[in-house]
Formats: C-alpha cells, sequence, structure tokens
C-alpha cells in the first residue's frame, strides 16, 4: 500500500520559482483532495518533475522543472509546500541507477560528459526523450549497466565511463545506533518499501515530523527516532508494521561522534552521562544491563555498543527525558536517576547580593571600580549603602540583561503582551543593563533579557554569607485566597458506582 | 501515587512527552499556567514541540474523544528562582473551567501551613501495586513542622520546602508523580502549598516527605503570569 508521495521529497514552506518570466507552470487545480492525490497526478507524466501543494486551500500546481533545473530559485512561502520528484534530488541512486535524473555531468575519471543529443566525438545511437531523460550531459543508465550510471565521454579516447555515483546506502553510514543517520535510503533490510512518516497509513503511529522536529522524520527515509538500536521505518506492507533498515556502520562505535560525556553531573538529557550512580531517585537498585531479570528489555550493551550500559549504572540510551534503569523491583519496569545533579549549565555567579540586593546600582562600573569593592565583591550591609555597588549585566539562564532607561520617571517596558509599568524603590537607580531588584522582589535581583522568549530572569548572585533572610517559620495570622479551589468530591463517588 | 485511592482532583494534570507518555503531574494554577518540578524537564531552554498537558479525565490512558478531556499543547517553560526546583509552563490557549478542571488556590506569600493540618496528594504515578495504575490516584497526609522534620532529615530541610508526616505503612509520591499538587484544605478552599518533588525513597513509611514550599514563590509565580 504504498503512497504516490513516496516517489517525491518534501520542502515544507518553500515555492520554486522560475526566473525567467516567460516560462509559466502549469495552472493551479483545486479539485484535489489532497497532496497524495497531487502526487498521484504528478507522477506518471514524465513532464511534471515537481508540485506545489498549497496547504490552505488544498490545490496543487504541477511544474516542470525541479530546484537543479537553470533559472529557478527556491523561496520561503508561507502557502505551500513543495514536492520534488526524488530521481531528480536524490543525490545517491537507489539499485542500479536507471531512474537517476540528477546532475552530475563527470564521470569517475573526471573527465566532463558528452551531451546525449551530440553526437561527436563520440557517436552512439541514443535520442534523447522525456522517457529516458537522457538530459543535456548528464549522467545516465539507459542500458541498466549494474555499475550505474554512466555517459560517453568528450575524450575521443575514452568512448564511456561510469560517473561513480554512490548508492545511497553507501552514500551515508551510520554512528552508534543511527539517531543521527539523515540519508536517502527508503528500503528496510528485507526490501520492502518505507511508509511515509507524515502519512498514518498503512500503519498509524505517532511519530509525526511535527512534534520531532530535531529527529529529521523527513518523506520516507530510514530513521531512529524511539532509541532503538538502528535506523528503522514503518513499511508499505499492511502485514508488517515496521523493520530495520540495512544500513553500513562508521568506523569505531566505542564513542559517540559529538557527545560530552559527563560523569558527576548530567546535562541535557543526559545521553552523555558516564557515571557509576546505580539506583532510582526512589533508592531503588538498577538492574543490570546485560541481564533480563527481573524485567526483559532491547537495550543490552552489545547492540548499544557506544551507550557505555556497563553494570547497573543509570544511563539514557533512548533519548528520554534523563538518565534512567530498569529496577530490581519486579513491580517497577523503570525509573528516573533524577538524584544525580545536573551540571551547572547556568552562568557562575558573578557576584553577591545582601537581603534582596536592594543595595545594588547606585552607580554605573567600570572594571577598575569594581577592583575598589570589597574583595568578596559584596556591597556594604544595608545601613551603610555608599558607592560600592554590583555590575552583574547577565541573567542566571546567561540571557544578557537588556538596557534599563534610566528616567527618573516610572520605567516602562514593553513585552511582547502587555505594557509593564512599576516606579521603583528610591535607591534603585537602574543603570546601564546591570542587575538590579527595583521592586523589591524576595529572590533578589533580576533583569529583563534581550531573548523575546525570556521576559525577564533573575541573577546569578550569591547570597552574602553573612547575611541570613528572616526566618519565615513564624507564620503570618491573616489569610487572603483568592476564588479557587473548590470542587465537587461527588464525582469520585461517581467513579465507585462506575466500578 | 503508593497507598492511595483513586480518587478527584481537578487540578491535577498530566504532563506528556512526545510519545503521549505519561511522565509527570502539575497543578492548574491560571487558565493558561501549569506549576510543575524542575527535574521534569531535562532543561530551561528544551524545545517544547510536542510537549502537551491533559486535564480533565482520571484515566492514565484516555481513550481518545474521550468526554471531558481536553490536550494542551505547552507553549513556554519559566524556570523558577535558583534552588525553588519549581517551574511554570504556559499552555498554548486557554483551559475550559468545569466540574473536572478547575483551579488550585495558590497561598499568600510566606504563608506557613500549620503543622497537622491535612492535606493530599494526586498523580498518576508508580503505586508499587498498592492501587489502581490506570487512574488518578489520591493519597492523605499531615502537614509536620520543618523543626520535627529535621529531627529525621538532620537539618537539610530548608525553609523553602516543608514536609508531610510519615506513616506506618508506606503512603507518598513516587515515579510520575513527580510536579503534582500538595493540597491543603484552608478557610473552606483547596490551596496548593506543595510541589511533589523527588525523595530520596518512595513512600518510604515512619519517614517524612519533603515538598517544595509554594508559599516561598508566589511572589514569582504571579510576577511571571503577570509579565
Amino acid at each position: 500500500q504504498r503512497s504516490p508521495l513516496n516517489d517525491f521529497q518534501v520542502l515544507r514552506g518553500t515555492e520554486l520559482q522560475h526566473l525567467l518570466h516567460a516560462v509559466v507552470p502549469g495552472p493551479w487545480q483545486e479539485d484535489v483532495a489532497d497532496a497524495e492525490e497531487c502526487a498521484g497526478r504528478c507522477g506518471p507524466l514524465l513532464d511534471c518533475q515537481a508540485f506545489h501543494y498549497n496547504v490552505s486551500s488544498h490545490g496543487c500546481q504541477l511544474l516542470p522543472w525541479t530546484q537543479h533545473s537553470p533559472h529557478t530559485r527556491l523561496q520561503r512561502s508561507g502557502r505551500c509546500d513543495l514536492f520534488q520528484k526524488k530521481d531528480y534530488i536524490r543525490t545517491c541512486i537507489m539499485d542500479n541507477g536507471v531512474g537517476y535524473r540528477g546532475t552530475v555531468a563527470t564521470t569517475v575519471g573526471g573527465l566532463p560528459c558528452q551531451a546525449w543529443s551530440h553526437k561527436f566525438p563520440n557517436d552512439h545511437r541514443y535520442t534523447p526523450t522525456l522517457r529516458n531523460g537522457l538530459e543535456e550531459n548528464f549522467c545516465r543508465n539507459p542500458d541498466g549497466d549494474p555499475g550505474g550510471p554512466w555517459c560517453y565521454t568528450t575524450d575521443p579516447a575514452v568512448r564511456f565511463q561510469s560517473c561513480g555515483i554512490k548508492s545511497c546506502r553507501e552514500a551515508a553510514c551510520v554512528w552508534c545506533n543511527g539517531e543521527d543517520y539523515r540519508g536517502a535510503v527508503d528500503r528496510t533490510e528485507s526490501g520492502r518499501e518505507c511508509q511515509r512518516w507524515d502519512l498514518q497509513h498503512p500503519h498509524q503511529h505517532p511519530f509525526e515530523p511535527s512534534k520531532f522536529l530535531d529527529q529529521g522524520l523527513d518523506d520516507n527515509y530510514c530513521r531512529n527516532p524511539d532509541g532503538s538500536e538502528r535506523p528503522w521505518c514503518y513499511t508499505t506492507d499492511p502485514q508488517l508494521e515496521r523493520e530495520f533498515c540495512d544500513l553500513p556502520r562508521c568506523g569505531s562505535e566505542a564513542q559517540p561522534r559529538h557527545e560530552a560525556t559527563t560523569v558527576s553531573c548530567f546535562r541535557g538529557k543526559g545521553e552523555g552521562y558516564r557515571g557509576t550512580a546505580n539506583t532510582t531517585t526512589a533508592g531503588v537498585p538498577c538492574q543490570r544491563w546485560d541481564a533480563q531479570i527481573p524485567h526483559q528489555h532491547r537495550f543490552t550493551p552489545e547492540k548499544y555498543a557506544c551507550k557505555d550500559l556497563r553494570e547497573n549504572f543509570c544511563r539514557n540510551p533512548d533519548g528520554s527525558e534523563a538518565p534512567w534503569c530498569f529496577t530490581l523491583r519486579p513491580g517497577m519496569r523503570v525509573a528516573f536517576c533524577y538524584q544525580i545533579r545536573r551540571c551547572a549549565d547556568d552562568v557562575r555567579p558573578q557576584g553577591e547580593a545582601r537581603a534582596w540586593g536592594l543595595e545594588l546600582g547606585l552607580e554605573a562600573w567600570n572594571r577598575r571600580a569594581r577592583a575598589r569593592s570589597r574583595p568578596d565583591g559584596c556591597p556594604h550591609p544595608p545601613q551603610t549603602a555608599t558607592t560600592a555597588q554590583g555590575s552583574s549585566t547577565a541573567a542566571r539562564s546567561a540571557r544578557p540583561a537588556r538596557v534599563s532607561s534610566a528616567s527618573a520617571g516610572p520605567l516602562r517596558h514593553r513585552t511582547s503582551r502587555s505594557e509593564f509599568t512599576f516606579t521603583p524603590e528610591p535607591h534603585a537607580q537602574l543603570e546601564e543593563n546591570f542587575c538590579r531588584n527595583p521592586d523589591g522582589d524576595s529572590h533578589g535581583p533580576w533583569c529583563y533579557t534581550m531573548d523575546p522568549g525570556t521576559p525577564f530572569d533573575y541573577c546569578a548572585l550569591r547570597r552574602c554569607a553573612d547575611d541570613q533572610p528572616p526566618s519565615i517559620l513564624d507564620p503570618p495570622d491573616q489569610v487572603q485566597f483568592e476564588k479557587c479551589g473548590k470542587r465537587v468530591d461527588r464525582l469520585d463517588q461517581r467513579l465507585s458506582k462506575l466500578r | 501515587v503508593v497507598g492511595g485511592h483513586p480518587g478527584n482532583s481537578p487540578w491535577t494534570v498530566s504532563l506528556r512527552n512526545r510519545q503521549g507518555q505519561h511522565f509527570c503531574g502539575g497543578s492548574l494554577v491560571k487558565e493558561q499556567w501549569i506549576l510543575t518540578a524542575r527535574q521534569c524537564f531535562s532543561s530551561c531552554h528544551m524545545p517544547l514541540t510536542g510537549y502537551e498537558v491533559w486535564l480533565g479525565t482520571l484515566f492514565q490512558n484516555p481513550q481518545h474523544g474521550e468526554p471531558g478531556l481536553q490536550r494542551v499543547p505547552v507553549a513556554k517553560m519559566v524556570c523558577g528562582p535558583s534552588g525553588s526546583q519549581l517551574v511554570l509552563l504556559k499552555l498554548e490557549r486557554s483551559v475550559t473551567l468545569n466540574q473536572r478542571v478547575a483551579l488550585i488556590c495558590l497561598p499568600p506569600e510566606w504563608y506557613v501551613v500549620p503543622p497537622g493540618t491535612k492535606c493530599e496528594i494526586a498523580g498518576w504515578g508508580e503505586t508499587k501495586g498498592t492501587g489502581n495504575d490506570t487512574v488518578l490516584n489520591v493519597a492523605l497526609l499531615n502537614v509536620i513542622s520543618n523543626q520535627e522534620c529535621n529531627i529525621k532529615h538532620r537539618g537539610r530541610v530548608r525553609e523553602s520546602e516543608m514536609c508531610t508526616d510519615g506513616l506506618l505503612a508506606p503512603v507518598g509520591a513516587c515515579e510520575g508523580d513527580y510536579g503534582g499538587p500538595l493540597a491543603c484544605f484552608t478557610h473552606n478552599c483547596w490551596v496548593l502549598e506543595g510541589i511533589i518533588i523527588p525523595n530520596r525513597v518512595c513512600a518510604r513509611s515512619r519517614w517524612p516527605a519533603v515538598f517544595t514550599r509554594v508559599s516561598v514563590f508566589v511572589d514569582w509565580i504571579h510576577k511571571v503570569m503577570r509579565l
């Protein structure tokens, strides 16, 4: 149950423009149901190499050219997706390359190819047609030569030569378990064709490309979005849901190509963690990776050689949210190891703040001036505020602070959704983009940031060692609550009735 | 939740990853805002494409088209002040409040829950075989003072944290519950006093459980939602 789209490679949000205005693309056809139907129309047409699909009107426009044709240009588009026939776009060949329609025009020995329409210097019997695709002097394989696409050469001494175009299988190899594989193989190891990731037939699946932007789930190419042992795909065979692909491995397996490993903490999702923590957050001992008791699993050390699945150490071989392990408790199959410390991936503290940092910000700093402050960078106690002030200018998330205009009036800041105004403490004096605490925030100095996605953030300032906040454990008397916190308890009786 | 029972907690939400799997709990503090635990996310700046919040159901794996189920994508994450172990999630759109989906109150700033107050935790996490894994479980716990808690925790419990008493039978939060609420019934309404964070041991009997004390960070929560 292959889709006609299987012959196409998509570029989302892209339009293909022809720069020569005299050349006009086909008309828009609005009577199609979806992109598959467009592909069904374009596929059999020899003079259709690509088509635009309008995602809002669901219309399509057949195109007699691709991005590799002369005088064409790709353009971002909010309306269209561009589907181009794989044979014209792929830079590698499938099988013996009979379908290859790329634009390589030199032989493996570096000789320029002779145009197929020419009979000189090498005479031959081929006549270019739309069907055989013998365009210009591009390498082709009109006679099904097992050596792949070839051409007559412009060197009289060398009549013809292979072009040495790699098979798609050889063109890209697999590191580790192939999570990074972005090759163009679209067949499984048994030769079945792969189902497109953006289709839910014949097999329904959760791996929607728009939800897994980092997994490169392009078209129907083999990929590994779920930490399997190697790249795989759903198949177009209704009887077989998914199957591995037969892909060559790159060099040594021992180390992931570009992951920095850590042993005492973990960064990001912890895929590079190589420490020896071997219990879950809840203290349950982990099961050895090379054991199948009490839990049977597929993460064996030999199949995940570069994930360092040694003993029963917490690891993250499948891109989960954090390092995890199978547990020795039969009733608890897997659990995270959150007790492993996260590496300090935010900015190191640049100074200290007293109380809530209200004293900071009386005067602009320059490097010398800072040298004059107390050796620990800590301002003087509040009752003797002097000119020695902090000049931290980076929020905790390492986003640079935004400059505040130090007008004496209320401070106006525009955020993407609302206008935020407040009147700072009289002595806040917001200078340049130094971290300050104009609204007495209990969590310390903060600033607006240059990142539109992070309107404000706290600054990585350490509390002065000799300044402890007052205890909160003698509770305030009055209690005010907003209108909330109500629930209908009858619901769970209904549930019990359900039971 | 270990040692709990099926129950109703309309402000408790389920955080779902891109595969649609439940991985943490959360609390609905505003129509478009969820408060949860920092440990549930690998980074404060990770891409959130595909992450969703599911509300309005008691089932861990609700069927497609189940009435009342609301699935809302997560649009933004804001990490709390250092040491808060909190994250605020902004949803792509406001949820619809109804009998199955309700807001929980935030406490006043610095409010300290009196010892002895009856509270409850809720979640779809690990039950260790003590409950029904397919539905939301709720467990009742009593608050104890930090002073009492620090006796067993040897002074490690900070003022920005709070504790509940350990019971003879193992009762408490476990894997998959992190980020969920410790809700206390105060002055006629339910208040979000604590957030479930990973403890060294799940539901350890006779051992106090530690939660992040929400009242210490209420000003931050309001500030984020206001900005």
